[in-house]
C-alpha cells in the first residue's frame, strides 16, 4: 500500500501481514495487507482494527473494537453500539452505506476515516499532534516512523522502466496515467495510481487513490500549501517524466 | 487555522442545493458562519482563504435575502413570495446540526473543529489541548 506518515513522507510498501499504524494511550490501530493474486508482488489491505481505550472511568469512552474487513464496513463496534461513553465521546458514522464510515473520537479531537474501495481498505486519520506518541527506536507505529527500509518499494523508479520485457508495457504505462489524469488525481498520489494500475489493472485502485486525496485534503491541516504545485515526483525527475512518456 | 474544515463541511451542505434564496441554502450559510466564527483569528493571520471567506459570507447573505427567507420560513404567510424548490438536502436540509450524512446522529465534525464547547453533554470529554494537527493515511497497492 501507499503511505502518508505523520512527517508527510510518503511511502510504497509490502508490509504484507499485520502492521501497527498507531498505538498510544488513546487508540490502536491495525492493518493486515494480503498479496494480489496474481503474484505481482504488491500487496493490499483486507482488514483494519480499531480498538479504542477506555477515558476518564468510560465517562467519556469504554473500550471499544471496530473491526472492518474485505466484503464487510460495519456501521457498528463489534458490539453493536454505535457510540462510546456515557457521554458519548465516541461516535461512529456512516457516510457511504459499505463504502466511508467515520470514528469520531470528541476528547481526543481526533477523525478516523474508513473507506471500502473495491476489495480493498484505506484509511485515513488526523490527530493532534501532542497525542501522538513517539515509542523510540522500537516505534513500529507506520503513521509515526514509516516503512522499515527492507519493506519499502521504490515506485518511482519501477514507473520509470522503458525496458520492461513486455512490449505493451509503454502502451500500458500511457494507458494507465490517461486514466488517473483523468480521475484528477496529481501529485504523489498520481503516481501510486499509476502504479496501482501497472501492477494489478484493477480500476478500482483508481478510486482509492481519488479517495485518499480527497481525505488528505479535507484532514491535512497545511493541504492548501502541501498541493500548492500539483507536481509529481516525475517533474523533477532525472528519469522520464510523464510529459516525455505522453510524446511531450 | 481550521477554514477548511468549515469549507468542507459548507461544500458537503450545499453539495445538493441550488445556491439562491431558498431556506436550505441559508440556512448552510449560518453554519458556514458560526464555524468560521469559532475560529481563532489569531490562528489565521495572513490566511487569504480565512479572509475572503469572512467576507464572502455575508455577501451572499445579503444577496440572497437570507433575513427575510429564514424570517419568512419561520413566519409562513398565504402570500410566500419566495419557492423553495430546491431538491432536497443530503441530511433533509431541516436540521440545523446535521453534518453530512450523519444520519440524524449527534453532530460532531463542528464539535472537533471548534474551541467552544458543545452545549450539553460533560465537559470532561471536550478536548482543551493543542490545536495542532498531523494527518496519517493508507491506501491502495
Amino acid at each position: 500500500p501507499h503511505l502518508r506518515t505523520f512527517d508527510d513522507l510518503f511511502q510504497t510498501c509490502k508490509v504484507a501481514g499485520a502492521w501497527p499504524l498507531i498505538y498510544n494511550d488513546y487508540l490502536t490501530a491495525q492493518v493486515t495487507n494480503v498479496p494480489l493474486v496474481h503474484g505481482s508482488g504488491a500487496t493490499a489491505t483486507n482488514k483494519l482494527t480499531v480498538i479504542i481505550k477506555p477515558f476518564r472511568d468510560g465517562e467519556c469512552a469504554q473500550r471499544k473494537l471496530y473491526q472492518a474487513t474485505a466484503g464487510n464496513l460495519p456501521t457498528t463496534f463489534d458490539d453493536g453500539t454505535i457510540t462510546s461513553g456515557r457521554e458519548e465521546g465516541v461516535v461512529i458514522i456512516e457516510v457511504i452505506p459499505g463504502e466511508h464510515v467515520e470514528i469520531h473520537i470528541r476528547y481526543i479531537a481526533t477523525l478516523i476515516v474508513i473507506r471500502q474501495v473495491g476489495r480493498y481498505i484505506t484509511f485515513a486519520v488526523r490527530m493532534p499532534e501532542e497525542l501522538i506518541q513517539y515509542q523510540g527506536a522500537e516505534d513500529m507505529q507506520l503513521c509515526v516512523k514509516g516503512c522499515p527500509v527492507s519493506e519499502q518499494i521504490d515506485y518511482a523508479t519501477f514507473l520509470s522502466q522503458t525496458t520492461r520485457a513486455d512490449r505493451n508495457y509503454k502502451e500500458l504505462r500511457v494507458d494507465a496515467i490517461a486514466k488517473c489524469r483523468k480521475a484528477k488525481i496529481y501529485d504523489e498520489y498520481l503516481d501510486s495510481c499509476v502504479f496501482d494500475l501497472l501492477t494489478t489493472g484493477d480500476a478500482n485502485f483508481t478510486q482509492a487513490a481519488k479517495s485518499a486525496l480527497t481525505d488528505v485534503n479535507r484532514l491535512h491541516p497545511n493541504a492548501s500549501f502541501l498541493f500548492k504545485n500539483r507536481t509529481s515526483v516525475f517533474e523533477n525527475a532525472s528519469f522520464p517524466g510523464y510529459r516525455d512518456i505522453e510524446g511531450g | 487555522c481550521d477554514i477548511l474544515w468549515c469549507s468542507y463541511q459548507y461544500e458537503a451542505d450545499t453539495d445538493p442545493l441550488d445556491p439562491g434564496p431558498y431556506p436550505d441554502f441559508c440556512r448552510a450559510l449560518q453554519r458556514y458562519q458560526r464555524c468560521v466564527d469559532r475560529i481563532s483569528p489569531g490562528s489565521c493571520r495572513g490566511d487569504l482563504h480565512y479572509h475572503s471567506t469572512k467576507t464572502v459570507i455575508p455577501d451572499l447573505q445579503r444577496n440572497y435575502e437570507c433575513e427575510r427567507v429564514l424570517r419568512e420560513e419561520n413566519n409562513p404567510g398565504p402570500t410566500r413570495a419566495v419557492e423553495t424548490t430546491t431538491r432536497p438536502s443530503r441530511n433533509g436540509g431541516d436540521n440545523d446540526s446535521d453534518s453530512p450524512g450523519t444520519n440524524g446522529r449527534p453532530p460532531f465534525f463542528p464539535d472537533i473543529l471548534s474551541d467552544a464547547p458543545e452545549t450539553g453533554g460533560s465537559q470532561r470529554c471536550q478536548y482543551t489541548g493543542s490545536r495542532s494537527f498531523r494527518h496519517c493515511g493508507l491506501f491502495g497497492d
